[in-house]
C-alpha cells in the first residue's frame, strides 16, 4: 500500500466512481455524494477488513492467512503513512458528502454509520480483534 | 492495442471483453452526455 | 537513477547501478489493469460458485467440505484469475540443451490456458534469452561431452549414498580441491543441489541467540535456510548500506530483545548478483561494515561465480578484494558451468565442521559423477588449466556481450534495471497484460524470453529478464535487439525518460 502511485490511483478511482454516479440522470447531487461515500466505504470495508490472507501463495508458511489486509499492511506496524492515509481519506470524503448533502438528517445518519464502519476497524486497539 | 493492453482486456476471454467494452462505452457515453448537459 | 559515486577508498572500479523510477502514469495505469482483472476475477469466482461456469481448478469434494480446506480458496485467487490468463508464456517445454539457441515444443490451448495440447511441431532454433548459461557451457558437444561419457561408463549416473558413507568418491575430492583453488580459499565442499546448499547449511552455521541480517531481495533458499535455523532475522533494504549499518549498530548496541544479551553471532546474508534486479552487491562496503562491527559474511554467488571478474572468480575478484574477507563463500554450478549443484568455500575448520554437521552431507546423496566431470572440465577451462584460453575468452565475451546488450537497450529507450556489468538484464514491462503480450510476441519472432510478474516482483515492477550468454554471437544479439525494438514499439514499452549522452 505504499508503492509508488497507489494513493494517486486510489484517489482517481474514487473520483471516477463519483463521475459515473453523477452521470446517472435520475440521481440528485446529495444522493450521488451519499452513494459515493457508501460504495467507497463498502468496497474499503470488504477489501481491507473482510478479506483475509493473500490472493497468492506466500513463503511465510500461512502466517498471514488469518489476518485481514489492513492487519498485514507494513507487517502490522501501527500508525505508518499508509495507515494514516487510509484512515484520513474516508473522513475527508465524509466531510465533503456532509457538505454537499446540506447536512440533511437522513443522509447524515447514513453517512455517519458508513464512516464508522470503516473507521472503527482501523483503530490500533482493534488489531486482530474478531 | 494499447487500450486493450492498458485496461488488461487483452487477456480477457471474448465474452468478458464484450462485457467490458459495453460497460466502458456506456459509462463514457453517460459521462460525456452529462458533461454536455452540464456545460 | 541512483548513480553511485564510488568513494575512492573502497571501489577500485566504477560502480554504475540504475533503477529508474516507474513513471507515475504507468504506475496508475498498472493499478487500473490489476483492478479490472480483480473485478473480473470476482465475477468468475461468483459464476463458478453458482455452477454457472465449469470449474477447472482443484477444489474439495462435497464430502470434504467440513474438513480443513485443502485448497486455500482465496490464496489461489490470483493464480486462477490472473496467472491462468497469461501462463502460456511460462514453463514452455524445450527439447534441446538450453544453449544459445533452443528447440521448443509447440503447444496450443483451446480453453484459455486451462489445458494445453502439443501440436507435434517443434519450433527450431529459438534464440534463447532466458536460460542461465552465462559462459555457454550448456551444450551436448565438445570437450565436456567426451569426458562425461567416459565418466558415465566408468562410474554410472547415480551415487546411492551420502558423503559421510560410501558416497564419497575420488571425483568429489578432486572437485573440492579444484573449487578451493578456483575460489582462492582453504577448503570447499560440493553439494548435489544449489537450493539445498543454502537451506541446509545456514541452519548448521547459526541458531537460537544468533542474528541474521538478510537483504530484502534474497533468494528463497536463503530465506528458507534462515528460517530453518531458528535465528532472529532482520531485513535490510536491497543493497542499501545505510540500512545495513543501522541494523548492525542496533544489534551491537541493544543486543537481543528483552534480555539485551549480546548476540552470539551476527551473520550478514547477501548475494553476488540479484537475479531479478540485475544488481551487484556492494561488496567492498559490506566487508568494511562486517569488519567494523565484527560480524560474519555469507556471500551467495549463485549468479556471479564464473560470470564476473576478469577470470570469472566472481564478485570478490570483480571488486579486487581478498577472498579471506568473506567468511562463507557459497555458489552454484548451475548458471556458469552448465551443471547442477552448489558449493561452500572458506576456512578449513569451517568446511570440516560442515562435513560433520550439515544436513546435506549426512542425508543427501552426493553429486552425480558425470555432473562432477562437467564441473571439473568447465572449471579447468575457465582457469586455463586445459592449456587453452577458451575459458578466459568466454568470460571476456560475456562481459562484452553484457555491456553491449545493456547499452543498446538503453539507447532504444527501455527502462533497464541493475548494474552495467551484470549479465542479468531486467527490462521493465509494468502492466500485467504486457507481460503475456511480450512473451507471445517475442516467441512469434522466434525468441524465447523469461517474463516475471507479481508476486515474484513488486506489483508495479513486472519485467522481462534477459540472461546474456558468452555463446550469443553478435549476430544473435543484434537479431534479438532488433526484435525487442520492434516489440517495444508495438507494445509501447519505451518508458525511459533518460537518454544516454552519446
Amino acid at each position: 500500500m505504499n508503492s509508488r502511485g497507489i494513493w494517486l490511483a486510489y484517489g482517481i478511482s474514487v473520483g471516477v466512481l463519483h463521475i459515473i454516479l453523477l452521470s446517472i440522470p435520475c440521481f440528485s447531487i446529495p444522493v450521488v455524494w451519499t452513494l459515493t461515500n457508501v460504495i467507497h466505504n463498502l468496497v474499503m470495508y470488504w477489501l481491507l477488513h473482510m478479506v483475509k490472507g493473500t490472493p497468492f501463495e506466500t513463503p511465510d508458511q500461512g502466517k498471514d492467512r488469518l489476518l485481514t489486509h489492513w492487519e498485514q499492511i507494513d507487517y502490522g506496524t501501527q500508525c505508518t503513512s499508509s495507515r494514516k492515509f487510509l484512515s484520513i481519506s474516508p473522513i475527508v470524503l465524509y466531510f465533503l458528502t456532509s457538505f454537499y448533502t446540506k447536512y440533511d438528517p437522513a443522509h447524515f445518519l447514513i453517512n455517519t454509520v458508513s464512516l464508522l464502519s470503516v473507521l472503527l476497524p482501523k483503530l490500533p486497539l482493534f488489531h486482530g480483534v474478531r | 492495442y494499447q487500450y486493450l493492453l492498458i485496461t488488461c482486456s487483452y487477456v480477457l476471454e471474448p465474452w468478458e471483453q464484450s462485457m467490458f467494452h459495453t460497460i466502458t462505452v456506456t459509462v463514457v457515453a453517460m459521462v460525456l452526455y452529462t458533461a454536455y448537459v452540464f456545460i | 537513477i541512483h548513480r553511485i559515486a564510488h568513494n575512492g577508498g573502497l571501489y577500485k572500479r566504477p560502480f554504475n547501478e540504475a533503477f529508474e523510477e516507474t513513471p507515475m502514469l504507468v504506475a496508475v495505469l498498472t493499478y487500473v489493469g490489476y483492478g479490472v482483472l480483480t473485478l473480473f476475477g470476482y465475477l468468475r469466482d461468483f459464476m463458478r460458485h453458482w455452477k454457472i461456469e465449469k470449474c477447472h481448478h482443484a477444489t474439495e469434494r462435497e464430502e470434504q467440505k467440513d474438513f480443513v480446506p485443502l485448497y486455500q480458496d482465496f490464496e489461489n485467487f490470483y493464480t486462477r484469475n490472473l496467472y491462468m490468463r497469461i501462463r502460456d508464456s511460462w514453463n514452455r517445454p524445450i527439447c534441446s540443451v538450453p544453449g544459445a539457441k533452443v528447440d521448443m515444443l509447440e503447444r496450443v490451448s483451446h480453453d484459455y490456458n486451462w489445458t494445453f495440447m502439443y501440436t507435434g511441431r517443434v519450433i527450431k532454433d529459438v534464440i534463447n534469452m532466458g536460460s542461465y548459461n552465462y559462459l555457454g557451457f550448456a551444450q551436448n558437444t565438445g570437450i565436456c561431452k567426451e569426458a562425461e561419457a567416459k565418466v558415465l561408463s566408468q562410474y554410472g549416473a547415480g551415487v546411492c549414498s551420502t558423503r559421510q558413507e560410501i558416497g564419497n568418491l575420488d571425483k568429489h575430492e578432486e572437485l573440492e580441491e579444484l573449487v578451493a583453488r578456483f575460489l582462492g580459499v582453504e577448503a570447499a565442499m560440493a553439494y548435489g543441489m544449489g537450493f539445498a546448499t543454502n537451506s541446509m547449511n545456514i541452519p548448521a552455521l547459526v541458531g537460537k541467540g544468533c542474528l541474521i541480517l538478510s537483504d530484502e531481495l534474497n533468494h528463497a533458499s536463503l530465506v528458507l535456510g534462515a528460517r530453518l535455523s531458528g535465528a532472529t532475522i532482520r531485513i535490510f533494504k536491497h543493497n542499501n548500506m545505510q540500512s545495513l549499518e543501522k541494523l548492525l549498530k542496533d544489534a551491537i548496541v541493544h543486543g537481543q530483545p528483552r534480555t539485551h544479551r549480546p548476540w552470539k553471532k551476527i551473520l550478514i546474508l547477501v548475494e553476488g548478483i540479484y537475479s531479478m534486479e540485475g544488481s551487484i552487491v556492494r561488496l567492498p562496503e559490506v566487508i568494511a561494515l562486517k569488519k567494523k562491527y565484527k560480524s560474519y559474511l555469507y556471500l551467495d554467488e549463485a549468479h556471479s561465480i564464473g560470470a564476473l571478474g576478469p577470470t570469472g572468480r566472481g564478485v570478490v575478484e570483480y571488486f579486487g578484494l581478498d577472498p579471506e574477507d568473506v567468511d562463507v563463500m557459497m555458489g552454484t554450478f548451475t548458471k556458469s558451468f552448465g551443471a547442477a549443484g552448489g558449493y561452500i568455500g572458506g576456512k578449513k575448520e569451517l568446511i570440516d565442521y560442515l562435513r560433520t554437521h550439515s544436513h546435506s552431507t549426512v542425508y543427501a546423496t552426493s553429486l552425480s559423477p558425470p555432473v562432477v566431470e562437467q564441473i571439473l572440465i568447465s572449471m579447468k577451462c575457465i582457469m586455463g588449466e586445459d592449456g587453452t584460453t577458451f575459458g578466459r575468452q568466454c568470460v571476456q565475451q560475456l562481459a562484452e556481450n553484457t555491456r553491449y546488450f545493456r547499452r543498446r537497450l538503453k539507447e532504444m529507450g527501455f527502462i533497464i534495471y541493475g548494474n552495467e556489468d551484470s549479465p542479468v538484464v531486467p527490462l521493465m514491462l509494468y502492466m500485467p497484460a504486457k507481460i503475456g503480450a511480450f512473451g507471445r510476441e517475442m516467441l512469434k519472432r522466434n525468441i524465447g524470453v523469461v517474463v516475471v510478474g507479481f508476486p515474484a516482483t513488486p506489483i508495479i515492477e513486472s519485467r522481462a529478464r534477459f540472461c546474456v550468454s558468452a555463446a550469443h554471437t553478435k549476430e544473435i544479439l543484434d537479431t534479438a535487439l532488433k526484435e525487442i525494438n520492434e516489440v517495444g514499439d508495438l507494445l509501447q514499452l519505451k518508458y525511459s525518460r533518460h537518454r544516454l549522452v552519446p
